[in-house]
C-alpha cells in the first residue's frame, strides 16, 4: 500500500487568501490573489532551487469529526500517488490546474474572503509543493 | 501593504517517498 501522511492546516484563514492580497511570485512580479494563473505557480516553481510543483489529485472529501466547519480531503501526491489527508476549513481555497481556486464550500470562500472561488470536487487535480531531489 | 511569496498560497504535501 502507499505511505500515508496526514497533516492540519492551522484553524484559522491566513490572510492572503483575502481578494487583493499582493502576492510576489518567484521573478519578482507582484499580483493579486484572484488573478493568479495556473502558470505563475509553474513558473515560480521552475525558477525555485528547493520547491517543485506536484500533482494532488482529490481522492476523497469528507466532513470532519471534530467540527462541522472542518472537511477532511484526500489527496493522492505525485508520481508515487502517496495518499495524503489534509484537514481544513470549508472555506479554505486549494488551486486547481487550469481552473484555478476551489474550495468545499466556495459560498462561504466567496463570503468571508470575497475570492472567486469554484467547488472542489473528487478527480480535481490541485496545485502542491514538495521539495526538490526528495529522496 | 503586506507582500506574500506566491508558495504561501500552495499547501506543502510532502509524502512520505516509499523507495
Amino acid at each position: 500500500p502507499p505511505p500515508t501522511s496526514s497533516t492540519v492546516v492551522p484553524p484559522s484563514l491566513p490572510p492572503y487568501f483575502i481578494k487583493g492580497s499582493i502576492i510576489q511570485l518567484a521573478d519578482g512580479e507582484l499580483k493579486r490573489v484572484e488573478d493568479l494563473k495556473t502558470e505563475d505557480f509553474i513558473q515560480s516553481a521552475e525558477i525555485s532551487s528547493e520547491l517543485k510543483i506536484d500533482s494532488s489529485t482529490v481522492e476523497r472529501i469528507e466532513g470532519s469529526h471534530t467540527s462541522p466547519n472542518f472537511a477532511v480531503v484526500q489527496f493522492s501526491v505525485g508520481e508515487h500517488r502517496a495518499q495524503v489527508s489534509v484537514e481544513v476549513l470549508v472555506e479554505y481555497p486549494f488551486f486547481v490546474f487550469g481552473q484555478g481556486w476551489s474550495s468545499c464550500c466556495p459560498d462561504r470562500t466567496t463570503q468571508l474572503l470575497e475570492l472567486p472561488c469554484t467547488k472542489l470536487s473528487v478527480g480535481d487535480v490541485c496545485i502542491s509543493l514538495t521539495l526538490k531531489n526528495l529522496r | 501593504v503586506p507582500v506574500f511569496p506566491w508558495h504561501s498560497l500552495v499547501p506543502f504535501l510532502a509524502p512520505t517517498q516509499s523507495d
